[in-house]
């Protein structure tokens, strides 16, 4: 564990009176290659570490009982610090429906996310309504609509001809008209995974937010993604300005390190975890559960 | 010419930087690296050029060559009737689209193919594989959403004999490596298959999102325990992440990548190309 690796590296220290550079130089290499192995973003970690001397060298580690444990728990609260805190409120609209755009990359998990929201607001008294804006993935609007009818809330979606219309941007309008008829008080957009690079589609969703206006739009990734994640995250960030990422497949083993590396770069809370396959896995992101994680 | 026998501090960092960066892992980084160092003691160099040629080689090196019992190319004979490859992976990934694909490359090679829906657990699984099934003019067998996953790629292989088709593609649910009862369910469908066929499934595709991280370990090495996987797909490569995943795992699990995605459409696959990939790493 890294506690036993810096019980190792910082052995060596003790009579040696006061910690210098030189000396934890071995300590701070085994924190960066923790993160690193945690798939956090290669700069952040070096950042991160850089501060973590920072403090290490302003304090007295060397004569505490246990330095290893010291210095992990030094690394921790500053993860947890960098995680932000738990909180998972949605910006509500003063007039209905509230609108909440989700975006993010393809196979993230964002169809499934869409349901699970649907399913969480339901729970809470409320009347969502969801938007099928992903015309191109093959059954999309049918997966989601398999998962509406499962928690019995209505779908959105525009077929002419027996064929799904070709123009995500007209759907969300239609559909934010449709919540507004049908008394719905929440609209969840559910879109096509896409490219950061894909100039186009990033365009298409950028479009989709000027059509309606979201009060809240939420950034969907794969905790494990690796160092490419803070790359996606900036560039949707740019175009989309979102308010909140959300992270699933947490339910795995990934140490989930862009999470920090996407929280450190681009400084949006993360609001939600996934972790399940099924609607009701979906928790508030809880900072020091992250941080133990990335820890490993 | 007098040849340099050590390489620089701060080329080995942004060496360092580099692979780390494209997921390449700390541990693999660190023995390439070493091997690079040893190398150039040895053998010493002259040029940059040469150093970069000898830094490409050592992470060639690393990545499996295919096996000639699990062809890459789709004209190439098939060593079984019929050749049976089976699809498996975390969720998400692209194993739904890669079938359609690859029933596509196999069916413009003159090869007959039949796919199986063996996802019967998450919405719409079926519709999709379906319409990739229309997409590249191929049939499928399939049965109700909840049916046994086994029972369907039995009844997929059963129908494949008696059509006499060449190439059966089995889909299988997308599933997090740590759910163990759901890697025993995948260890059941792959014995019955061999019930069907001995030797079924011939090739056993481990699909990786290229831009994941280390974890991907953990997927290649729970995924081999269940069912033994024959070859590595690496899809979205047609995104910014560079896939240095497969490098250690290639060498690691002795598992050679077989094809690339590079697209959400029929023909955004490619044959693996060991000095392509190993060249854009280097941009
Ligand atoms: N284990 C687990 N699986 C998840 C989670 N969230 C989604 N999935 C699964 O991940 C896969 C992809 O989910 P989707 O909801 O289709 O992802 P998407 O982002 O809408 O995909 P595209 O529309 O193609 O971009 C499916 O198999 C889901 O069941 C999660 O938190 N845990
Ligand atoms: N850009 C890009 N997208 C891809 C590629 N391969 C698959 N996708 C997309 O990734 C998403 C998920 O693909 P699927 O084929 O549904 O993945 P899966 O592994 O079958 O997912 P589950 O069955 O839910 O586990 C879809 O939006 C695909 O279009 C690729 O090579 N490049
Ligand atoms: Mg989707
Ligand atoms: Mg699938």
């Amino acid at each position: 564990s890294l506690s036993e690796k810096l019980e190792g590296a910082l052995q060596s220290l003790s009579g040696q009176g006061r910690i210098t550079e030189l000396n934890i130089a071995e300590s701070m290499r085994e924190i960066r290659r923790a993160l690193l192995d945690a798939d956090v973003n290669y700069q952040v970690a070096k950042d991160f570490t850089d501060r973590i001397k920072e403090q290490v060298l302003g304090q007295d580690v060397i004569n505490a009982v246990s330095p290893g444990q010291l210095l992990v728990k030094i690394v921790y609260d500053e993860l947890v610090h960098f995680l932000g805190e738990t909180q998972q409120d949605i910006t509500f609209s003063q007039n209905p429906p509230t609108v909440i755009l989700i975006a993010g990359l393809q196979g993230s998990g964002k169809t499934t996310f869409a349901g699970k929201l649907a399913n969480h607001f339901k729970g809470k008294g409320r009347s969502p309504m969801l938007a099928a804006a992903d015309v191109y993935r093959p059954a999309a609007v049918d997966q989601l609509k398999t998962l509406a009818d499962s928690i019995e809330v209505p779908v959105y979606s525009l077929e002419e001809n027996g064929q799904i219309v070709q123009d995500p941007v007209r759907i969300a309008r239609e559909a934010v008209k449709a919540a507004r008829e049908q008394a719905r008080d929440i609209l969840i957009i559910d879109t096509a995974g896409r490219l950061h690079v894909d100039d186009k589609m990033m365009t298409e969703v950028a479009d989709i937010k000027s059509a309606v206006s979201p009060d809240e739009i939420l950034f969907v990734v794969d905790a494990m993604t690796g160092q490419d994640a803070v790359n996606t995250a900036v560039e949707f960030n740019q175009r989309l300005n979102f308010d909140g990422v959300v992270l699933t497949k947490l339910d795995g083993d990934t140490r989930g390190g862009a999470a920090l590396s996407i929280r450190t770069v681009v400084e949006k809370p993360i609001k939600f975890a996934s972790t399940g396959e099924k609607l009701d896995a979906l928790t508030p992101f809880y900072p020091e559960r992250m941080a133990q994680r990335i820890l490993g | 010419v007098r040849g340099k026998d050590s390489v620089d501090e701060e080329m080995l960092d942004d060496l360092e930087e580099l692979l780390v960066t494209s997921d390449v892992g700390v541990k693999t980084t660190v023995d390439i690296i070493r091997q690079v160092e040893d190398r150039v003691s040895r053998d010493k160099f002259v040029s940059i050029d040469d150093l970069n040629t000898l830094i490409k080689d050592e992470i060639t090196s690393l990545l499996l060559s295919d096996n000639p019992t699990q062809p890459i190319d789709f004209d190439a004979p098939l060593p079984n009737s019929p050749h049976v490859i089976m699809v498996v992976g975390v969720n998400g990934v692209g194993k739904t689209t890669t079938i359609g694909k690859l029933a596509s490359r196999y069916k413009a090679a003159g090869k007959s193919v039949m796919l199986g829906a063996a996802d019967t657990f998450r919405a719409a699984a079926t519709e999709q594989l379906d319409i990739w099934a229309e997409r590249a003019d191929v049939p499928i067998t399939k049965q109700g959403h909840g049916a046994d996953p086994a029972a369907v790629a039995y009844d997929t292989i059963a129908a494949a004999k008696s059509r006499n088709i060449d190439v059966v593609l089995i889909d299988t649910a997308g599933r997090l490596h740590t759910k163990g009862g759901l890697m025993d369910e995948l260890t059941k469908i792959k014995r019955v298959m061999d019930k069907q066929v001995v030797g079924a499934p011939h090739e056993v595709l481990l699909v990786l999102d290229a831009s994941t991280g280390q974890n991907a370990i953990r997927q290649a090495q729970e995924f081999t325990n269940a069912v033994d996987v024959t070859g590595l797909v690496l899809t979205k490569l047609d995104g910014t992440a560079k896939g240095g995943i497969v490098i250690g795992i290639s060498n690691e699990f002795r598992i050679p990548v077989k094809y690339i995605g590079v697209g959400e459409g029929i023909e955004d696959l490619q044959l693996f190309d060991r000095p392509r990939f190993v060249g854009a790493l280097f941009g």
